[in-house]
């Protein structure tokens, strides 16, 4: 008969404890086979703060061989389910937020100084002894780099697709269509009618749900920030360069429409508190030819208020639009080639890029900017259905 | 007197694209 032991618990010192051989079960259960939704209700980065305690405890043990090991297989692993959920928005935004929480706790516990000044006298007890583990920082900096390289990838391919309609086609504003250019009025502005078309409402649903698991999943509100920026940089290149090729949408009722689709987006910003993420500025050239399409465009006065105003768009972007400017009715006349020649004088002094279009590619670079935690180790419980009962509490 | 910290070991670490040659190259050896 098995007689259990009463022993007195030790105080919880905030390390963990495994044999080597249980390694590729720990990163099998924490890492590669681990789903999001399985840590709903948990501390947001669990993951990462496990890892920093069974890193700590080989640091402890002075063992070498099990932190370069240990480091080793958690950085395959995440490189590994990264690759098998390549378009899974959820799963990449969770692994960049454990790789950079990761990375803060290499650094609030690593000893320096510098990264010290916010940790309690309690924080300053699990930090390093034995290790300088500033070569794996860098490595972990360079993955997270790589996951927000595809967490942005992936938003922009669900993004993508709705942009030139919910922009440029769709007429939120009432009464709108009924002053379209005559010749390009729409087919039908139903959302049933089985294209692809999508209202504004839909980008923003869209946005929303993916702050949501952003949030969620406690990345960086800075880098969240970042990929709102990069994200409206998208939509301010994809809208403005089918604006520059498209006739039927260079109108005055365009530019009313987006202007007021734009103001929205910034409204959706406030609302989620990521105006101070530099994603209005991103869209500078596309507020600009809205206005563009609304100005008048007959007078020297009016083009001295476009050349004033049109900062952010170029010379030959500006002259485009002019060109395919469709005016509304017999009313309204077409820009004169005198009025274009006018705008172009103005301009030459300009030292503007060449190419028309914008590079709807193009990445801003990402910083992590250090983020320590106020969470302390010995006080992060160890969900059961994580099956990490292996790792011993020291 | 003032306690000075332990001097750390700097532990080297391959870069990712040489973390990712390794990892290739066990794949491929094991059957």
């Amino acid at each position: 008969r098995q007689v259990t032991v009463q022993r007195k618990e030790k105080d919880f010192q905030g390390m963990l404890e495994y044999h080597k051989e249980d390694e590729a079960l720990l990163i099998r259960n924490l890492v590669t086979e681990l789903k999001p939704q399985m840590l709903s209700g948990t501390v947001p980065c669990l993951p990462a703060y496990i890892l920093y305690m069974c890193i700590r405890h080989a640091d402890y043990t002075n063992d070498d061989v099990k932190v370069h090991s240990l480091l080793t297989s958690t950085i395959n692993g995440i490189k590994k389910v990264l690759k098998k959920h390549n378009d899974d928005f959820e799963m990449t935004s969770f692994w960049l937020s454990n790789t950079c929480r990761l990375l803060h706790c290499l650094k609030q516990y690593s000893g320096d100084e510098g990264f010290m000044t916010q940790n309690t006298a309690k924080q300053n007890e699990h930090c390093l002894k034995n290790f300088d583990l500033t070569e794996y920082r860098q490595v972990l900096s360079d993955l997270s780099i790589q996951i927000y390289q595809q967490l942005i990838k992936i938003a922009e391919g669900v993004l993508q697709p709705m942009i030139v309609s919910a922009m440029l086609e769709n007429e939120s504003i009432q009464g709108l269509s009924g002053v379209k250019p005559t010749g390009y009025r729409k087919r039908s502005s139903s959302m049933a009618d089985g294209d692809n078309s999508y209202c504004l409402e839909a980008i923003i649903r869209q946005m929303n749900s993916f702050h949501t698991v952003l949030c969620d999943q406690g990345l960086d509100p800075e880098i969240i920030m970042q990929v709102f920026k990069q994200l409206f940089y998208m939509i301010n290149a994809v809208t403005l360069n089918n604006l520059l090729l498209r006739k039927d949408v260079c109108s005055w009722s365009t530019g009313m429409q987006l202007r007021y689709n734009i103001s929205q987006l910034e409204e959706w910003l406030r609302g989620r508190n990521l105006h101070q993420s530099g994603a209005v500025q991103t869209m500078e050239p596309l507020i600009q030819a809205a206005q563009l399409l609304q100005l008048k465009k007959k007078t020297q006065e009016d083009a001295e208020a476009i050349c004033s105003l049109c900062t952010s768009l170029s010379t030959q972007q500006i002259v485009k639009i002019l060109n395919l400017y469709t005016p509304l009715n017999e009313f309204e006349e077409r820009v004169t080639v005198a009025f274009i020649r006018t705008i172009q004088a103005q301009l030459q002094e300009r030292n503007d890029p060449q190419q028309l279009l914008l590079d709807s590619k193009h990445m801003f670079p990402v910083l992590f900017p250090f983020n320590p935690s106020s969470l302390t180790m010995d006080s992060i419980h160890i969900p059961a259905c994580l099956n990490l009962e292996f790792l011993n509490e020291v | 007197s003032s306690q000075r910290p332990r001097p750390r070991v700097l532990l080297k670490a391959p870069t990712l694209a040489e973390m990712e040659e390794m990892n290739t190259s066990e794949e491929e050896e094991s059957p």
